[in-house]
């Protein structure tokens, strides 16, 4: 599953 | 956080230092896009919203204000500001970007991680960036010659996103569950995008930094 809840790139 | 990612975002922040310098110091933005500093800016406002609610580091939240709030000034001094205002040239640069907003903006509704409204903003900002740099090259390419700050300008932005996908790469190998196909694969077109302007800047800049880049 894409790990699209924690966004930890800018 | 891996070594490529905090290069690339230096090289991020370097372009942003270069092109503050050029149009500060240098009093002028020939040859400098407003249309791809707009679309930047809408990357940014639009990417970064979640500013308000995922914080993932002090280092993430500081730069994306920096980001936010440096592409919003180079956006303002260029329209705005003179004697700034006057150097920019609409005829020239006038790529019409609403063929690149409106794509990606359906792209971004149909094509996205969760189909929440956040992740479809998001993923519109991801698609506009890769894009974002077209009208800077066609007015790079009209002019035919580029001033020496600005090809450094468009090479440290391109190293950026190159050195995002090392980034990429790096995870993928290191972390179990890492998977993000949607910046993978925009970030390897605007990557793309540059390996025309990269081979030229090279060649002219074998014999020295200081010389002008010469696109065909």
């Amino acid at each position: 599953k894409e790990r699209s809840r924690l966004k930890d790139e800018l | 956080m891996n070594i490529f990612r905090f290069l690339g975002d230096m090289s991020h922040i370097l372009s942003f230092v270069i092109l503050l310098l050029k149009i500060t110091q240098g009093k002028s933005a020939a040859g400098i896009s407003l249309r791809t500093q707009e679309l930047y800016m809408i990357v940014f406002c639009s990417r970064y919203l979640d500013l308000f609610w995922n914080f993932s580091s002090l280092y993430n939240s500081f730069l994306k204000v920096v980001f936010i709030a440096c592409s919003s000034a180079i956006v303002y001094i260029i329209r705005f500001k003179s004697p700034q205002k006057d150097t920019w040239n609409p005829e020239l640069d006038n790529f019409p970007i609403q063929y690149l907003i409106g794509p990606c903006a359906v792209a971004g509704l149909l094509i996205n991680q969760d189909w929440t409204p956040f992740e479809m903003i998001w993923a519109f900002s991801i698609y506009l960036e890769a894009v974002a740099i077209l009208p800077q090259l066609f007015l790079l390419q009209k002019q035919g010659e580029v001033e020496n700050l600005t090809s450094h300008y468009v090479a440290a932005l391109g190293a950026y996103r190159g050195l995002y996908l090392m980034n990429w790469v790096y995870r993928y190998f290191t972390e179990d569950d890492y998977l993000q196909r949607i910046v993978w694969f925009a970030g390897t077109v605007q990557t793309g995008l540059y390996i025309d302007f990269f081979y030229h800047y090279y060649q002219s800049k074998r014999g020295g930094l200081s010389r002008p880049v010469k696109l065909p």
